[in-house]
């Protein structure tokens, strides 16, 4: 899903 | 059917002031478990995760899971209007029609409101996020929450009023962790020693370092989060220079509340 996609790809911003 | 019954208002209250103001819109997801949230900003610089466990209400009937977006700034707007003592009953329909109803019922003078919320979209099923094992942080510090938020306002008070884009540095050497923020004309640094006092064993300020970490974030996220000492009387951070920072408060027994935040980049 888009929020998913959102919360991994918040996850390998650092 | 999804019923569920709150005899006081205020841990909800508590939990909508803590995430409402930051995150405009949540995904709510009730099962057998309990209730977990789940929100990310606009600007995807954080992420709040929440659980409240069965145990956590006085009544909970949840014969099929249930996933709803809502609007938290509506939200905030009805439960303000909630005391602390009211009754709360959340009750979403057979027939899954995509509202959920949240009932206020004031036991002194028997006063009923009623807020019908409609689903503002939704992820379907419960974000998965990860959980990463404590040797993966550099740092952890757990610390009194109202002393979190005192550091917090404090940072605020001195960074530049009306700049939100106010950096507060988070250092951790040994047993000290820094909090560090410029102003238009100077800089403010807050020390924080371990402390573990006899009288006063609820509330020390514990470091666990492994090694030397220095991150940057925005004091007005850290300063939101802190938001988050109405449901707990501890938070801990937990800091990497590889993940997200955590900052966790743990809700008495039945759940917790969770704020991811990156780093920045300085140039």
């Amino acid at each position: 899903t888009p929020m998913q996609n959102d919360l991994e790809e918040f996850f390998s911003m650092v | 059917i999804l019923e569920l019954r709150l005899v006081q208002a205020t841990l909800f209250k508590n939990v909508l002031e803590a995430i409402s103001d930051l995150f405009s819109k949540a995904n709510f997801d009730f099962s057998g478990t309990g209730l977990e949230l789940q929100a990310m900003d606009t600007s995807h610089v954080a992420l709040v995760a929440l659980l409240l466990r069965a145990e956590a209400f006085n009544h909970y009937l949840c014969d099929r899971d249930l996933s709803m977006g809502l609007n938290l700034a509506d939200m905030a707007k009805a439960f303000r209007c909630a005391n602390n003592d009211d009754i709360i009953t959340i009750k979403a329909e057979e027939d899954w029609s995509d509202t959920v109803t949240f009932t206020f019922e004031s036991p002194e003078d028997g006063e009923i409101s009623i807020f019908d919320f409609d689903f503002v979209g939704t992820n379907g099923v419960p974000l998965e996020i990860p959980e990463f094992p404590e040797s993966e942080y550099q740092a952890k510090v757990r610390m009194p929450s109202a002393k979190f938020m005192r550091i917090c306002k404090k940072l605020s008070s001195f960074g530049d009023s009306g700049d939100r884009d106010t950096v507060v540095i988070i250092s951790v050497d040994k047993e000290c962790v820094n909090f560090f923020t410029r102003g238009k004309t100077g800089t403010s640094t807050i020390v924080c020693r371990q402390t573990q006092t006899v009288d006063k064993p609820k509330e020390p300020t514990l470091i666990e370092m492994k090694e030397q970490v220095s991150l940057a974030f925005d004091l007005r996220y850290m300063n939101s989060f802190s938001k988050g000492s109405t449901l707990s009387d501890q938070v801990t951070i937990s800091l990497s220079s590889n993940l997200p920072a955590v900052f966790e408060y743990k809700i008495a027994e039945t759940g917790y509340i969770r704020y991811y935040m990156l780093p920045r980049i300085e140039e």
